[in-house]
């Protein structure tokens, strides 16, 4: 096995919330503004993201570290 | 790596050396700021490869839960740390879980299952496909696409609408968005620590859908150690998976079960190639 190389292991955190406002009509945590996600939570993860989809129901990036 | 952003429901998944659980603190402040509270959290991961690389505080197992213990409300009592063991060298699940309540089922009354897999030693040949050919001017997302074309990933859950996106010079992630499920794969495919990790979500309801998925994702990457890890609060969608992979050349070496609370059962298996 090589000394050293990318470590595939992923960590993996899932948090689940309640109180979503029915004023927007469940959208929470999707109501979070992209520069928040990036520069406040990923940017302490020290990943960004690369690309990004969604549909009605969630949304999805894929990060680069 | 990933994030999959729910409107009550976060997870993110990150690889290398990341400091994933620094994101628990500023993620629970902007979920406030939106009215959120959180009910639960609950943390994974298998054994690194180069565990001393790891910075604090992933570190250890022990760090880690302490910095999660730290970071969490007082609200989220129920705790629950522990690492499951294997019989094969190197491989241990260690989950972290919280909950408001000591068991959770979801008030639409379907019961969905996470499934986690993690890959080591892939089929050199396979893994191949994961590389960039230089010079031939692709770019992230169009060698992405390429590759979940070539490796049959595309097909893993037919339905579903895939943004891939290749690393350069080799690596690879993607995530598959049916409906309300997701489904998230990454490779790392360079000999000596190659590694491939494949999850997705289901209804108990379908969860024959296991049997399928696990077939294809194993034709992807042939490696010759896996383990699989399921969570669910009432089903046994594990006993499902030794009858999918032990007819393709995989045989069962161990098996750990342990309660988490809201997460419900957590079932490690890991298998090994019998060649």
């Amino acid at each position: 096995m090589a000394l050293s190389g990318f470590e595939g292991f992923e960590k993996r955190l899932e948090l689940h919330f309640f109180g979503d406002d029915p004023k927007n009509v469940g959208l929470g945590l999707r109501l979070l503004d992209f520069e928040i996600l990036d520069e406040q939570i990923l940017q302490a993860v020290q990943c960004t993201v690369v690309s990004a989809v969604a549909n009605h129901y969630f949304d999805a990036y894929v990060l680069s570290e | 790596s990933s994030l999959f952003v729910y409107p009550t429901k976060i997870i993110i998944k990150t690889c290398g050396t990341t400091e994933l659980l620094k994101s628990v603190a500023p993620l629970l402040r902007h979920a406030s700021l939106l009215g959120l509270t959180l009910t639960s959290c609950r943390y994974s991961r298998g054994n690194f490869i180069f565990p001393a690389a790891q910075p604090f505080p992933h570190d250890t197992f022990q760090n880690e839960v302490v910095y999660l213990e730290d970071s969490l409300p007082d609200s989220l009592c129920y705790r629950k740390a522990s690492v499951m063991p294997s019989k094969t060298p190197s491989h241990s699940w260690h989950v972290f879980s919280a909950s408001t309540e000591a068991t959770s089922y979801p008030l639409n009354g379907d019961v969905m299952y996470t499934i986690e897999i993690c890959m080591t030693e892939l089929d050199r040949d396979l893994a191949r496909s994961f590389f960039q050919h230089p010079g031939d001017g692709k770019n992230g997302d169009t060698a992405g696409k390429e590759m979940t074309e070539i490796t049959g990933i595309g097909e893993i859950i037919p339905g579903a609408l895939i943004c891939d996106f290749a690393f350069d010079p080799c690596g690879y992630s993607m995530n598959g968005i049916d409906g309300d499920r997701h489904s998230t794969i990454h490779v790392t495919p360079e000999d000596g620590f190659s590694y491939a990790s494949y999850e997705c979500v289901g209804s108990v309801y379908d969860c024959d859908d296991v049997v399928r998925v696990l077939k294809r994702v194993f034709k992807v990457f042939r490696p010759a150690t896996m383990s699989v890890s399921t969570t669910c609060v009432s089903h046994d969608v594990w006993t499902l998976v030794a009858g999918a992979l032990e007819p393709l050349g995989m045989k069962c070496r161990s098996c750990a079960v342990d309660e988490f609370p809201a997460a419900g059962n957590v079932v490690y298996q890991t298998f090994t190639a019998r060649r």
